[in-house]
This record gives structure tokens, sequence and C-alpha cells, in this order.
């Protein structure tokens, strides 16, 4: 209640957050109810494009989705912060106990929504042979990479490129020419020619790699996808000790990226607006892909804090090269341990 | 919103590294995770 009348600007701004809150909660429970039926009965679910999908191509999801920042940017009072936090928890699943402060230090829910959590809530296995998960959530995919142009499946009967996904690798003098030779059976490649191909074409082309010394493992490439709710902690941590060598942030759209959207619409996760960290680990190569949806547009890098993801744009090319940044000292990058804060996802 | 991790792992065994060697995946499609759990050795 201010001088210029504008007595019920925020409870307004209130209500129509709880009543989205309550549409939202609805449609998500509709929508578990119909994957667990599904599930219950044995049937997977299979790619069908829909004209729901068709049709949000046309929205301006980009724009919606900073609208949706700016909204939940909105400071409320302190003693409503709770009442708000604790409806948000109570339809999302998620545990405030963990918190690292009281509710009421949180001034608006794009600030609750990546909180960090109090110490020891997320225990590190650090065993130097686990590789562990960066993020909270619920695996979607697991598996080997393998064979030419090596995919991954979006869902049953779709699947997408992982190189369209990761981009183009640009570190090939990391990989020392003796350390890539393909699996026997196949002619190896003159050195010169090696220098020519991209680290992907040696490695998808024929993901299991080994070094000339035949004591040495075979290695395989391996990928592991895992879909964060809206309730889960949103901030990403370090999966094993690696070095990252380079960033790439892809400027795309942003669909959801929910169950539906999964089956029903082509090419998600490398259409949508993402942050790819490559690098190398013990074993080889890593890359661990953030990749955005409507809800939560932006991905914040904690290596990298004047990083800014979700811009606006005037015009969006889907051909246009990602945005690369090598970092110092190169060759090294930036070193990071197990369990590492890495970046966080933010509402819009 | 969604992770993808891409990496490499020994994958047969090896004199060297013992029986040890190749990479498991200690989760499956549909588990629930959490920060600093295992996704495997």
């Amino acid at each position: 209640n201010n001088s210029q009348g504008n007595t019920f600007l925020l409870p307004g701004a209130t209500l129509a957050t709880l009543l989205m809150l309550g549409a939202l909660h609805a449609r998500r429970m509709y929508d578990d109810r119909k994957v667990e039926e599904a599930r219950e009965k044995g049937i997977e679910i299979e790619f069908k494009p829909d004209a729901k999908a068709s049709f949000l191509r046309l929205l301006p999801l980009r724009s919606i989705s900073r609208i949706w920042g700016f909204m939940t940017s909105v400071e409320y009072p302190v003693w409503m912060r709770p009442y708000v936090y604790k409806a948000w928890a109570r339809a999302f699943h998620s545990n405030l106990e963990e918190a690292a402060l009281p509710l009421g230090e949180y001034a608006s829910l794009r600030e609750f929504f990546v909180r960090t959590l109090k110490q020891g809530s997320r225990p590190i296995d650090h065993d130097p042979h686990c590789l562990v998960s960066p993020v909270d959530g619920i695996v979607l995919r697991v598996g080997e990479l393998k064979g030419v142009g090596a995919k991954i499946e979006q869902v049953k009967g779709f699947s997408y490129s992982v190189s369209s996904l990761l981009g183009s690798s640009s570190f090939l003098p990391m990989i020392e020419e003796g350390d890539m030779h393909e699996q026997s059976g196949e002619q190896e490649s003159t050195p010169t020619e090696k220098t020519k191909k991209s680290w992907w074409s040696i490695s998808l082309a024929s993901p299991r790699v080994r070094d000339t010394a035949t004591t040495r493992p075979v290695k395989g490439l391996y990928y592991c996808v895992i879909y964060l709710k809206p309730g889960d902690y949103h901030r990403i941590h370090s999966p094993v000790d690696w070095n990252v060598l380079v960033r790439r942030h892809f400027s795309g759209r942003l669909f959801p990226l929910n169950e539906r959207a999964t089956r029903t619409i082509r090419n998600l996760y490398f259409e949508n607006e993402r942050v790819v960290l490559e690098g190398m680990w013990q074993e080889g190569y890593l890359a661990m892909a953030a990749v955005g949806a409507t809800n939560i547009g932006s991905i914040e890098l904690v290596i990298e804090p004047e990083l800014r993801t979700n811009q606006p744009r005037k015009k969006l090319l889907h051909s246009e090269p990602p945005e690369e940044r090598v970092y110092e000292p190169q060759g090294v990058g930036m070193m990071l341990k197990k369990g590492d804060e890495v970046g966080a996802f933010n509402m819009g | 919103s969604t992770v993808v991790l891409v990496f490499q792992a020994p994958t047969i065994k090896s004199p060297n590294r013992g029986d040890n060697s190749n990479f498991r995946f200690c989760i499956k499609r549909g588990d629930k995770i959490r920060v600093g759990e295992g996704l495997g050795r």
C-alpha cells in the first residue's frame, strides 16, 4: 500500500503466482499418473509428435521464460515468504529442511529456487574410481555410445546425435596421437591423418579406443541423462576431479523438458539453449551439458560468473556456431574437484 | 532442466588393473539420484 495508490499490486501478483502453481501441480499430478499407469502395464512410451508440440514452436518461449524470471524475482514481504515457499515445496516435493537459510531470508521465489543446502546434505562419494551424480534428479537414460554417429535415445523411436548436443571438440591437441588408436581389426590412420581428424570423428566413429600399450584398458564412451524436476535442488556439481578446458554456449530455443515434451518434440535437447563444459578426467574425455527449459531458462557458471544466458535476441539462427571459450592456461584449463559447485539453473 | 554427461571410461578387463577395470553404472533408468551419489564405478 503506497502513496500512488498501488494498494493491491503485490497481492494480485501473489494470487497469480499461487493460481499458476496450483495449475502446474494439477497438471503434474495428471501427467505422473498417466506415466505411472503406462509403466505398470510395461508400456514404453514412444515418440509421437502432436499438434501441441508444433504450436509450441510458434510461441516466443524465450520471452515467456524471461517474463517468468521477472515475475519470480518479485520480492515478497517477510511474513509471506514461508507460506509461498511451503506451497511451492508441497507442490513440487522439495525438502525445506535442507535449505541453508531460514525461509524468511529468501527474498523471492527465484532466490529460493536456487537455494544452497545445509552443509552435509549431499555427502560426496570420494572413492577415486566412482563417478558421482552432478545433480539431483531422475535418471532418464544411461548407457554406452556405440557405432558411427553415436546417438542417445530421447524416447523410444527417436534418438539425437551426441556431437550435435555437445558441438565440435576444439581441444584435439590435448589428445596425444599415441593415446588414440582405433580398435584392432580396423585400419589405423597415419599420424598426419589423425591430426586432421577431430576428436569426435575418432571417438564416435569408433568409440572404443586404446593405447598402443596393450596393458592399458580399452576405453568406452558412456552417457547419462538426468532430468531435474521443479522441486529438485538446482545446483550443478562436479562429477569427478577433472580439468575443464572449453565452455560452449548454444543460444537455442527454450522448449519445456518434461516427460510429455521428450516424447513429442524432436531434437529437444540440442534445440534448447545449453551450456557445455568439456575437459579431461583420469580416464579421458568428459563433457557435461546443462540444458535449459522454459521455466528454468538461464544457466549460471560458478567458474565463469560473467557468462549470461537466455538473453534477448532479435533473430535466432540454429545454424549459428556456439559461443566458445577456451579456459586458461590453454591445455590445463580450470581444475575442478569432485563435488565442487560448477553452476546453477535459474528461473527464467 | 536436464544434465547430460558424456565420458570415457575403461570398458574391458586389463591385466594391469585387475578385474575391476570395467566401468559399471550403479544406477538404472527411472532411479532418483542426488548430488554426490555414485553413478558408476
